[in-house]
């Protein structure tokens, strides 16, 4: 337990809420049709997973890449992008992740507390459409902004068109501050949908 | 762009609203 790689745990631990927030968003969010998805149960809390095996294998590939950036902090900005059919952004949720100097200890109640966290981020996103502006049909695509490029990340640079959103509005939906890790999360809605 | 962010996609596209319509439709 003392080897234990505390890193390695921070990105198993942030990227298990990701998926589960990223099911959820596309649930709330009504992306996909939601015959595709069942309720679960995580973080003590009823939640929306997609049971489509294509769009899953995406999610997880996705964060499978995404892990080992969270593990060595290299990742800022973790970004949900739900675009019309013309591929222009209309919605981006953006988890911005960052942690603070490594720790040498961790408990299971430190690790219990970022869970009640996390829930309440859950929370949130199970409500933000009450706050949010419906959206024309069409599709998403994460993203990720990181603050080095390694030459061996197979991901490619995004194209403009699907970055790029005009005066987007600001929505924060939450904050947690924690010993092992800091995130925020808030959507950018484009005014004209 | 600039400010040493860089802002990447996977190579790989999650499938379409209709493609997944259309297989619900074939089960």
């Amino acid at each position: 337990r003392q080897d234990l790689n505390f890193g390695q745990v921070v990105a198993d631990i942030l990227c298990e809420f990701l998926e589960v927030a990223i099911h959820l968003i596309l649930y709330v969010r009504e992306v996909y049709p939601s015959g595709i998805f069942q309720k679960r149960k995580k973080y003590n809390v009823p939640v929306q997973m997609s049971c489509h095996p294509e769009l899953n294998q995406y999610i997880q590939d996705t964060l499978h890449c995404v892990k080992p950036l969270i593990e060595k902090n290299e990742a800022e900005k973790v970004v949900v992008v739900i675009m019309d059919k013309e591929h222009h952004p209309v919605e981006r949720f953006v988890f911005e992740i960052s942690q603070p100097p490594l720790l040498s200890i961790s408990s299971d109640t430190l690790l219990s507390h970022v869970e009640q966290l996390l829930r309440a981020f859950i929370l949130k996103i199970s409500v933000c459409d009450a706050v949010l502006n419906n959206n024309p049909p069409g599709n998403i695509r994460v993203l990720l902004q990181k603050y080095t490029t390694n030459t061996d990340f197979p991901w490619i640079v995004a194209d403009e068109q699907e970055v790029h959103m005009q005066e987007p509005r600001l929505i924060p939906l939450k904050t947690m501050t924690s010993d092992i890790v800091k995130m925020q999360l808030y959507v950018e809605e484009r005014a004209q949908k | 762009g600039g400010g040493g962010a860089h802002i990447l996609k996977p190579l790989m596209s999650p499938p379409s609203r209709e493609e997944i319509l259309n297989t619900l439709l074939d089960l």
